[in-house]
């Protein structure tokens, strides 16, 4: 499904250039429950975010559903995130002036899915993550933890073909975060949404299928549990 | 040091009153390190600003070194913050157009100290956090982890009376998580710095020599080990 070849991104901004990627090759099946997990620093968001065409590679390629994502133009591009990937973002990225609902709506009307619809996913996803009663508190209303599962609702909501979450637990207490989990792979399990997180929270490594580890931009170990 | 008497905080903007801090009394002696803990949305970043004074509360008093906090004027409570508390962020809130090391430098060049010292100060904490060779990063430019360390140097190198960490380890890995643990017990120890941080994470309430644990913004426990 996901076939990275050969990808590096190099910062230039420092004394010495950082290799944030360093010449990595991965692939990804449909239906994966991967953890990307390294020290901070290690690269794990630079990953994401060039496997979910937000950054552009220094080199290499990456391939999904044999596109070449690097030859989409920028229109294309978003539109392929639109209708496949949901993401997660580590700071969240929530739109402070609309409430927790219509962040999460947001998205579905981009899609172009009904209002009936899109508000009944949202009240759906919002509640499986313990929101209930806060639908409409905007961001700055809503605790740290409380704003992240309004990311990962939102990220949910598209009902896309695969999820990169950077860190979806950072900011949870340990009930919250395997509730979270649950639903994941339960998304996982029934539509088949294929999920690669990065994460440093040892519960969530717990639950993955397969955890590669980066260390200063390069894969370390890459390990399927069976 | 630190006592706070019936302390209550509610929000009346949600259909149903929220209660973040529900009278809540408890004290603190110098020295101490003590982590307060509960669920996501329980009342833990409230709690920490009202100490800080960065909110008033409802009712309730906070009595720091004996001066009950709310009395003091609004530029009485910014000295007094300035030179007595130091406080890491949850969102870690440094200024996106300076560096890590000038984000670092500058509450110690609001309390008049000499350049010289700054620089040196500055250089010696971002070192001890990991992040030698990114001193001249602006935070865009480092990933969420290394923010989460310039915002902890940040807070300790006016060497506050008293440390505030709203959730210092939240995007780092264990190996960095330990380093900071280390370095807040040395100072702890070395300058007798009140250490009072919010945490989810284990490895923290590990190290820590007294747990608090909010739910629905209550005490509902509070354990000193020895
Ligand atoms: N402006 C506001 N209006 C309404 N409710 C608010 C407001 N600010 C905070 N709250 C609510 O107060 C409660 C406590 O929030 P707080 O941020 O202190 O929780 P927390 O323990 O720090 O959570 P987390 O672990 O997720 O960071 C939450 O339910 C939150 O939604
Ligand atoms: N614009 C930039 N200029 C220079 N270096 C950068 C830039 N953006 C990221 N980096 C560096 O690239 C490296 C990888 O960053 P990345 O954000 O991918 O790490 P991470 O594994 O997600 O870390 P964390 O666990 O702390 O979130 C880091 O050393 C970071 O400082
Ligand atoms: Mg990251
Ligand atoms: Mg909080």
């Amino acid at each position: 499904l996901i076939k990275i070849s050969n990808l590096t991104k190099t910062y230039n901004s420092t004394a010495v250039p950082v290799h944030a990627v360093n010449n990595v090759s991965l692939s990804f099946e449909k239906s994966e429950f991967a953890a990307i997990v390294g020290p901070s620093g290690s690269g794990k968001t630079t990953l994401l975010n060039l496997i979910g065409g937000l950054d552009t590679p220094t080199s290499g390629k990456i391939i999904i559903d044999q596109t070449d994502i690097a030859t989409l133009s920028e229109s294309a591009m978003i539109d392929y995130r639109l209708h496949h990937i949901g993401f997660v973002f580590q700071a969240y990225n929530l739109i402070p002036v609309l409430t927790a609902r219509e962040n999460v709506e947001f998205i579905m009307l981009l899609q172009g899915i009904s209002k009936q619809e899109r508000r009944e996913r949202a009240e759906e996803l919002l509640t499986s993550v313990g929101l209930e009663g806060r639908f409409d508190s905007r961001p700055s209303q809503l605790s740290g933890g409380q704003q992240q599962r309004v990311a990962v609702a939102r990220a949910l909501a598209s009902r896309p073909n695969f999820v990169l979450a950077d860190e979806p637990t950072a900011n949870l207490d340990s009930h919250s975060a395997e509730a979270l989990l649950d639903l994941m792979e339960a998304l996982n399990q029934k539509y088949e949404m294929t999920f690669i997180f990065s994460t440093h929270d040892s519960r969530v490594m717990k639950r993955a299928h397969r955890i590669i580890t980066l260390v200063d931009g390069r894969v370390d170990k890459d390990e399927t549990k069976k």
